[in-house]
């Protein structure tokens, strides 16, 4: 799994 | 995804309610500035990615500045009623005693533990989503220790936990969907949740089924 640096959520 | 519109839609839902119950009743009962000041706080500090100018959506552009602008224009129209409606700002002020230096200090301490990337924005963002956890407090406090409250009031506060628990079906789904795990957000987000459910019980048992909102 990945956790993702861009913060696509609000 | 679904849950995740939804739980967006929750959000601007609740802020809408607070809005309507500020300008409709034109007083601030019941209602927690602490608690607006505090988001005001998590979203200043979540969304400092738009001066970066690297924006995802238009959607999620939009919505950043409006959760930032309605956040600051609530605690500006809970500041008015010192002028317009003395009585019920006093009273709320007796009431919002929480000490949200208690909330502040952990929560500057768990973004330098636990983050992404030590770096200014990350750190800053971390902060935010360990805040908003944890930013309803001075609320639910206000609450309990009066025992009642308007009926907008309560809908507010469970469109606003609702947002939160809608939150975690969506990451359910990315978990499956696209593979994405965001460790810090889930956790959080599980943490504010359970800070809701036992709020979330009374209003299920009471609210709904058209009584009141009191407290046993």
């Amino acid at each position: 799994t990945t956790t993702p640096l861009e913060h696509d959520e609000l | 995804n679904i849950f995740r519109i939804l739980a967006d839609l929750s959000h601007l839902a609740s802020i809408v309610i607070l809005l309507e119950t500020i300008r409709k009743a034109r007083q601030i009962d019941g209602i927690s500035l602490k608690t607006q000041i505090l988001y005001v706080l998590v979203f200043c500090t979540r969304y400092l990615d738009l001066l970066t100018f690297r924006w995802t959506s238009l959607y999620n552009t939009l919505m950043k500045f409006f959760f930032i602008g309605t956040s600051v224009y609530v605690v500006k129209l809970m500041q008015d009623c010192k002028l317009t409606n003395p009585v019920s700002y006093k009273d709320m002020m007796f009431r919002d005693t929480f000490q949200i230096k208690y909330l502040l200090g952990p929560c500057a301490l768990l973004a330098l533990v636990f983050n992404y990337k030590f770096t200014v924005l990350e750190l800053c963002w971390s902060f935010s989503i360990w805040l908003e956890s944890v930013a309803i407090l001075p609320q639910l406090f206000m609450l309990s220790r009066s025992g009642k409250a308007s009926t907008l009031t309560t809908h507010y506060i469970f469109a606003l936990g609702l947002y939160r628990a809608l939150y975690i079906p969506n990451w359910i789904w990315r978990y499956y969907s696209e593979n994405r795990l965001e460790k810090l957000s889930i956790f959080t987000g599980l943490l504010q949740t359970a800070l809701y459910s036992d709020f979330f019980y009374i209003y299920y048992r009471k609210v709904m089924k058209g009584r009141g909102f009191e407290l046993p």
